[in-house]
C-alpha cells in the first residue's frame, strides 16, 4: 500500500540520510546515534532520527520522550520533539503496548514496517535524518538499508570486537546498496580515572584507528567509558552531555 | 539413540552439577563460568566444563585449548584437559569446521545435541560439573536445564541489566526444575584504578547486593572490569588470572 514514489516524498526535503550500524548487540550503537545527532542539532542544524533498531528500540529512552506520542496530521505521523534540541524521532517504540515486545522481527515483516514508517513519516525538512538500525551485520540492517539507502554509514564497535571481519563486512554491504562507511566509532574503548586522569584502555587497544586508516574511512573516533553519558542515558536526559565527540565529523 | 540410562550412568560419579546462566550475552557469563572451575581446581578437587553455550561456545578459546580435539575411547568421548589444573572441559566447539557456525539453535536440536554430549561424554569422576549455558533466560537454557537437572544455579548479571526480573525468572527457571539459584554474580561491577586506586561504579552501582538479600541467594559477588582479565582471556590464558573471587562459594 506504501509505494516507492510516497516514500520519495516523503524524504525529498532529507538532504542527508545517515545509518548507525553495529558489529553486535550491546555496543552502544543507540548512544552513538543520539550523540550524533545532538552534534549536528548543536551546529543548528534540522535533525531527525528514525529508530530502525525493532527490537531493541531505546531512541525515545534515551532522549526521555518515551511518554510522549506521534500526532497522526493531515500531512502524515508527526515525530515527537526531543526537549531540548527539537530533533525529530520516530520509534515503533511509541506504538508498541508494553516494554517487552514479543514480536520475532523477520525481514518481510521489518521491510513491510519499515516501509509503512518512511512512508508516513512527515519529517518536513532536514539537513540530517539518522538511521539507528537494528545491531549486527545480518538480515535485519541489511533490510532496513535496503529501504533507506542512505548517502552513508556509521559503524559503531567496542575495541572487544573490533575485527578487521566486522569493518569488512559493514564495507561490503555498504558498497553492495551504492554507499559507503563514512565513519567508524570504537566505543567504550577508554577509561579515564576522574581522581587522577589515569587512561586505561580497559578492553584493550581496539584496532579502530588501523582499520580505518587502512580501508579509508574518512572518520574515526575512539569514545571512553564515561559513567556520567551511562547516567545521563539511563535518565533520559542524553541532551545534558556536554561532550561532543563527532566534532571533526566531515558530514 | 541416547537413552536417560546412558545419561545417568555418565554423570553417576559426578558430585554436583552447576548450572551458569546469565539475563543476556556479552555479560561475562562464560569467563565467570572459567572463573568458578578454576576456584575449585585450586581446592584440589576434580572439575570440568560443559560448553552448552551453543551459539557463541567460547570455553576452549579462554583456556587455550581450542586446538585440541576430543579423543573417541572405547569407553566414549575423552574430554579435552586444560593445561594447568587438568580440567576437563567439552565443548560443541572441537567439533564445528570453523569460527563461525551458521548453525540456527531451535529447542529441539539443541535438546538432541545436548543428549548426544551427555550421552557420550566420559567425564569420569568428578567434584563439580559446570555447564556454560546459552545466553539469556529464554528457551535455549531452559531446555539446557531440563537435561541437565543441576544441583544449582549461578547467575551473572551486569550492573546496567541487573534487574529484579532477571533474577526473578532464574529463579522461577530453577524452581521449576526443582533446583535452585545458589550464586548471583555481578560482572564488570566497578573498576579500580591502578594509579591511584580510586574505584568509580562504571555502569553505576548494582542491585545484587539487595536482590540476594531479598530473595536469599547464598552467595553474591561483584566483580571489577578488570584489564588484565581481559587480555588472559583473550590470550587464552585464564588459569594464570591469580585473583579468586569465588573464595566464600558455599558449594
Ligand atoms: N561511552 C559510554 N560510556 C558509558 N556508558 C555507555 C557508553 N556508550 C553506551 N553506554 C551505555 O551502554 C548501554 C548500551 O548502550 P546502547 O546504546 O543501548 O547499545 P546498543 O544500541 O548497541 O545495544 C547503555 O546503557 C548506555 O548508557
Ligand atoms: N570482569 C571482567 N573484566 C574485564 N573483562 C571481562 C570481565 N568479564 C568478562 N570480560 C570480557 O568480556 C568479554 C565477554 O565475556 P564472555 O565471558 O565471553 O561473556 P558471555 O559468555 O556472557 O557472552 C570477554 O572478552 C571477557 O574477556
Ligand atoms: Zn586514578
Amino acid at each position: 500500500r506504501v509505494t516507492d514514489e510516497d516514500i520519495k516524498k516523503r524524504l525529498e526535503r532529507v538532504k542527508c540520510k545517515l545509518a548507525v550500524m553495529s558489529g553486535k548487540g550491546g555496543v552502544g550503537k543507540s548512544t552513538v546515534t543520539a550523540l550524533l545527532a545532538i552534534h549536528f542539532a548543536k551546529k543548528g542544524k534540522k535533525v531527525g532520527i528514525f529508530d530502525a533498531d525493532f527490537l531493541g528500540p531505546s531512541i525515545p529512552k534515551i532522549f526521555g520522550v518515551e511518554r510522549k506520542r506521534p500526532v497522526l496530521r493531515e500531512e502524515g505521523l508527526e515525530p515527537v520533539y526531543s526537549d531540548r534540541y527539537g530533533i525529530k524521532i520516530m520509534s515503533i517504540q511509541f506504538f508498541l503496548p508494553s516494554r517487552e515486545s514479543p514480536v520475532i522481527w523477520r525481514g518481510p515483516l521489518i521491510a513491510g514496517v519499515m516501509r509503512d514508517f518512511l512512508g508516513r513519516t512527515d519529517w518536513g525538512e532536514l539537513d540530517y535524518l539518522l538511521f539507528d538500525l537494528p545491531p549486527g551485520t545480518g538480515d535485519a540492517p541489511l533490510t532496513v538499508l535496503q529501504e533507506v539507502k542512505p548517502e552513508g554509514v556509521v559503524v559503531v564497535t567496542s575495541p572487544q570486537d573490533l575485527t578487521a571481519m566486522i569493518v569488512e563486512k559493514s564495507i561490503k554491504m555498504a558498497e553492495s546498496l551504492e554507499t559507503a562507511v563514512v565513519g567508524l566509532v570504537e566505543n567504550m574503548s577508554y577509561y579515564e580515572c576522574p581522581q587522577c586522569g589515569h587512561r586505561e584502555f580497559i578492553f584493550g587497544k581496539g584496532k579502530g584507528g588501523e582499520l580505518s586508516a587502512k580501508y579509508r574511512i574518512p572518520f574515526f573516533v575512539e569514545i571512553p567509558i564515561d559513567p556520567n553519558l551511562t547516567k545521563l542515558t539511563d535518565m533520559g536526559k542524553i541532551e545534558a552531555y556536554e561532550v561532543d565527540f563527532f566534532e571533526f565529523f566531515p558530514l
